[in-house]
């Protein structure tokens, strides 16, 4: 998750649908008041080799993560991204966990982002990324289907029934709708990772 | 292959039931 006073974006990121791609760029244009999420292990440890830090995301949190980050400390950074998954405010935040930490003004007035993709897509990269041949494939699958569900993504930008996305990435047109969405904010014109 | 066909039709029925407003938002085929 992204939220970007600088540029008046919250960028939400969905599950599977090239967030990351996404948040590794948008991380390139944010300013030092503007709050960026851990991603993951690898990632930070690629965006901080470029001079980009996660910030602004936690009260508690922030300090042992960055610490850890910096030294390179795989083991210590995963203890601090379950802690902050359990708290709500991660890289795949809830809109209610986001308006808590960037207040309703901020969160009324930017324009929220999200990536989207067709669900039958998303549980299948799910699948075949998580599919470690320990049991036969179709059961696997079935896991993902059925009980992990990580391809819903309405929860992120549906609320009360109404879309409060105002800009969507569609995986299908994955680079057409990167460079509109940077014409939009009025951004550089960004490459995907 | 595309993922429609890779997918048993239970578990395309609970995708789209589980999916049915972004089904709806984006237009896609079930």
């Amino acid at each position: 998750m992204i939220a970007s006073r600088k540029h008046g974006f919250i960028f939400i990121k969905t599950m599977k649908t090239a967030g990351t791609s996404i948040e590794l760029a948008l991380s390139t244009v944010c300013g030092p008041d503007d709050i960026l999420t851990p991603i993951g292990v690898e990632h930070d440890r690629l965006r901080a080799d470029a001079g980009i830090e996660p910030r602004n995301f936690s009260d508690t949190l922030e300090a042992r993560y960055l610490k850890a980050l910096r030294k390179r400390n795989n083991k210590l950074m995963r203890p601090v991204l379950r802690e902050l998954e359990a708290s709500g405010l991660w890289a795949h935040a809830l809109p209610d966990a986001i308006k808590a930490r960037v207040g309703r003004k901020f969160w009324k007035s930017a324009v929220k982002v999200a990536s989207e993709r067709h669900p039958y897509e998303k549980a299948l990269s799910r699948a075949y990324h998580s599919y470690r041949k320990t049991t036969p494939f179709a059961e696997h699958l079935d896991r993902v289907v059925f009980e992990e569900r990580f391809y819903i993504g309405h929860r992120y930008y549906i609320q009360g029934g109404k879309v409060i996305a105002g800009f969507f990435v569609r995986h299908n047109l994955l680079n057409e709708d990167f460079a509109r969405l940077c014409n939009r904010l009025a951004l550089p014109s960004l490459k995907l990772p | 292959t595309p993922a429609r066909d890779v997918l048993s039709p239970s578990q395309r029925d609970f995708i789209y039931e589980q999916c049915a407003p972004e089904f709806e938002l984006f237009g896609w085929e079930r």
